[in-house]
């Protein structure tokens, strides 16, 4: 059978608000060591990679690898009935087609379980390289956020280049331009509000706003989100949720006909 | 501007 429990039960509903709108349905993968999902959006450019440790839970026990197809926006409606302080415990017996969510308060006055249909999904399941990217950037993830959403009133796509000077994101559209240069920056004491730019090589990619929008949807999951570019590559919008894991966008670059 | 699909970079793992 598979059990994992989660105090914070809230993390758990972030992170599904976070990817319900980009991917319709994928595999939770459980096995000893974890739960990971990976999923690609409906128009195969984008790709959601997420992987939770098993010691990252409260409790965690997997006897067999198992397969759960979530339809996501049927788990965001159940766990739109968790209290944010509630424990959550998902639980399912080998070869199941539901999983039981246990939503436990606080204080335990409060029990409550659902079950969800799970589904069976053919994924495809793609072999992501480890390697050293030309520029790494960490910064706050609500700079991410407020930099994609102010830029997508503006235009469409979004030139990101980085230099020595700093990473800068550009756009235009019928209203006109826009730029953001953001540079390196560890003056903050926290090291969450710094801006740290890693680079090996200059690099320029455009991508698709819309996309880049949408992975801002993880923001309330982690106070840094770290961007890595390599020249022709998919960039990786990471967001490393405390000790239980990450969730990894990949967004294929837009090139010239 | 194009753009190809994900799985053009990645390998099937």
């Amino acid at each position: 059978m598979f059990e994992a429990r989660i105090t914070q039960g809230a993390v758990l509903k972030k992170l599904v608000e976070a990817l319900k709108e980009l991917v319709t349905e994928g595999n939770f993968d459980v096995s000893s060591t974890g739960l990971q999902l990976q999923a690609m959006d409906s128009s195969h450019v984008c790709l959601v990679s997420l992987a939770l440790r098993e010691d990252g839970f409260e409790h965690f026990r997997c006897d067999r690898n198992m397969a759960m197809g979530i339809h996501f926006q049927n788990l965001s409606k159940i766990l739109k009935c968790a209290g944010n302080e509630d424990t959550i415990t998902l639980k399912a017996e080998d070869n199941a087609d539901q999983l039981t969510l246990m939503f436990e308060s606080s204080n335990q006055d409060r029990i409550s379980d659902f079950d969800l249909k799970l589904m069976s999904i053919e994924s495809e399941h793609l072999g992501i390289p480890d390697q050293e990217y030309s520029a790494e950037i960490k910064m706050p993830s609500s700079e991410y956020q407020r930099i994609v959403r102010d830029l997508t009133s503006i235009g469409d796509t979004v030139l990101i280049s980085a230099t020595k000077e700093g990473i800068k994101f550009s756009t235009s559209g019928d209203v006109g331009t826009a730029n953001v240069t953001l540079r390196h920056n560890t003056t903050p004491e926290k090291p969450e509000e710094q801006t740290i730019i890693d680079l090996k090589e200059p690099v320029a990619l455009t991508f698709a706003l819309r996309y880049l929008n949408n992975f801002a949807k993880a923001t309330p999951l982690a106070p840094v989100v770290k961007l890595s570019l390599t020249k022709d590559l998919p960039i990786v919008v990471e967001y490393q949720i405390g000790e239980l894991g990450a969730v990894k966008f990949y967004l294929a670059p837009k090139i010239d006909d | 501007m194009k753009q190809r699909p994900i799985s053009a970079f990645f390998g099937a793992g």
